[in-house]
């Protein structure tokens, strides 16, 4: 029987992580080891406005550089066992998301379901998962765009003579398996992996912000003709996906990997994670097995 | 083989630039996940047939061809598979085909209270059953009648093999009728 309880916090044998009593929201999450990084979670989405440039298939035109959040807070309960511990959210009727950790797992697992995205007076919402946290990467951040190499990414035009912001679709890079951030001063490196292809930046110093989902009745004008609005079962698209949060100090090392190879060999894992397969085990006699 | 081939083509052609970035008209978009499904689906009773020389034949005496018909579930991250859903007992194959040896939480849905899960050892196999959120339960288009997940772990899984469990679920109609009707309650 699962207890439905609010304490807000869940840990096993390596990470605690809390959420804030009075809003719900992701708060901070502790390793074992003694590292502890504050980190905010909230759903987002930039709104299609009519604009001569518009988002589409080939494009990300947002009519503001940051996007508006869902919620300014949530409602959550807690589900404990002996292997997997839950916290679980509800941002909007659209919007729910489980924290999840596993026994013996240094991943904190966010499982989220997204959709059908409402269309209010804008035309189309491009929804984004960001994470807030308290690392100072001066507007540095790192993405793998091939599943191997990473690569460093910025939103600062570095070629002009003074420090100037490029927009935040100028800023969007392409993430096969993960994005990280890091901090040179607290040496703390978080990284969040995805289980498919996304878009994301860091445009805000500590943040890491991932595209889950679009709905638009806009079209970019590359020649396409049709909006991204999918549909299924007579609604718009619900998508439904993970992400996983692994962070540490990337100076040390564990077991004689550094934090980027623990990192490299998580996302392969669960890129090639096991298949299973069924069969009838009606034949098979107790003996036999 | 011709199901290889058909698998190949349709991973060669959602390879193109529009399929990876879905820079196509919904049609196109339908038609490549069109091709997938069907080359998977064929290549599936071939995968099945090459799992039944690797397993040994768990029924009759002699040494020959295990003829299992495997099956794979590709909605599970909907918690929906309706073989799981109606079988009395159910071998489970998890195949690594990492070089490394690895681990891994397996999810099914579950549609009893308790369960034996025995694993190559013959070993009963700690498990915790997860209610669903209902988030994923009104799912548009998900049919099962799962309302938890059973959810273990699948230990030292060898390097391209597999390890194998022996499901079966344990049954008290009184117990899930009274958990059934709680939980829509809770539910509304």
């Amino acid at each position: 029987e699962a207890d439905m309880e609010v304490i807000p916090y869940i840990t096993n044998e390596y990470l605690r992580v809390s959420v804030n009593k009075d809003t719900g929201f992701l708060e901070s999450i502790q390793h074992v080891d003694g590292v502890k990084v504050q980190v905010s979670q909230n759903w987002y989405y930039y709104k299609q406005a009519q604009q001569t440039l518009q988002s589409g298939a080939y494009s990300f035109r947002p009519d503001s550089d940051r996007p508006t959040p869902v919620t300014e807070k949530v409602t959550y309960h807690a589900v404990r066992g002996s292997l997997v511990k839950e916290i679980r959210q509800r941002f909007s009727d659209w919007i729910t998301q489980v924290i999840r950790l596993y026994r013996g797992e240094e991943f904190l697992e966010v499982e989220w379901v997204v959709g059908p995205v409402p269309l209010g007076t804008d035309l189309g919402k491009e929804v984004v998962s960001v994470f807030s946290t308290n690392i100072t990467n001066s507007g540095e951040f790192s993405t793998d765009s091939n599943g191997r190499q990473m690569m460093r990414r910025s939103c600062w035009n570095d070629s002009t003579s003074h420090q100037q912001k490029k927009p935040v679709a100028s800023c969007y890079y392409p993430v096969t398996s993960r994005i990280c951030i890091h901090s040179l001063n607290t040496s703390v490196e978080l990284c969040v992996l995805t289980d498919r292809a996304q878009g994301g930046t860091s445009y805000n110093e500590g943040e890491i912000e991932l595209m889950v989902h679009r709905r638009l009745l806009t079209d970019d004008g590359f020649g396409l003709e049709e909006s991204l609005n999918e549909e299924a079962h007579g609604a718009g698209l619900v998508v439904k996906g993970k992400h996983r949060i692994l962070f540490g100090n990337f100076r040390q090392e564990v077991d004689d990997l550094t934090f980027s190879e623990r990192v490299a060999h998580a996302a392969r894992r669960w890129q090639m994670e096991p298949w299973l397969f069924f069969a009838s085990g009606e034949k098979i006699n107790r003996r036999k097995w | 083989s011709y199901e290889l081939h058909l698998l190949r083509h349709a991973v060669a052609l959602t390879l193109h630039h529009d399929a990876i970035t879905g820079t196509s008209q919904q049609h196109v978009a339908n038609d490549f996940t069109r091709l997938l499904s069907e080359a998977m689906d064929t290549c599936s009773k071939k995968v099945s047939n090459l799992l039944s020389y690797l397993t040994p034949t768990w029924g009759s005496s002699r040494r020959s061809k295990n003829n299992q018909q495997f099956v794979t579930c590709h909605q599970m991250n909907v918690s929906q598979c309706r073989f799981l859903e109606t079988q009395d007992a159910i071998l489970l194959l998890v195949y690594n085909p990492l070089s490394v040896k690895t681990y891994h939480y397996v999810r099914l849905p579950a549609i009893a209270l308790h369960y034996s899960i025995r694993d190559y050892n013959d070993e009963e196999v700690e498990y915790q059953l997860v209610p669903l959120p209902k988030a994923v339960i009104n799912v548009p288009g998900r049919t099962s009648s799962a309302i938890q997940d059973l959810v273990f772990e699948a230990e030292n899984i060898p390097p391209l093999g597999f390890t194998a469990y022996y499901i079966t679920p344990v049954r008290d109609q009184l117990e899930e009728n009274s958990y059934a009707k709680k939980h829509s309650v809770s539910n509304s």
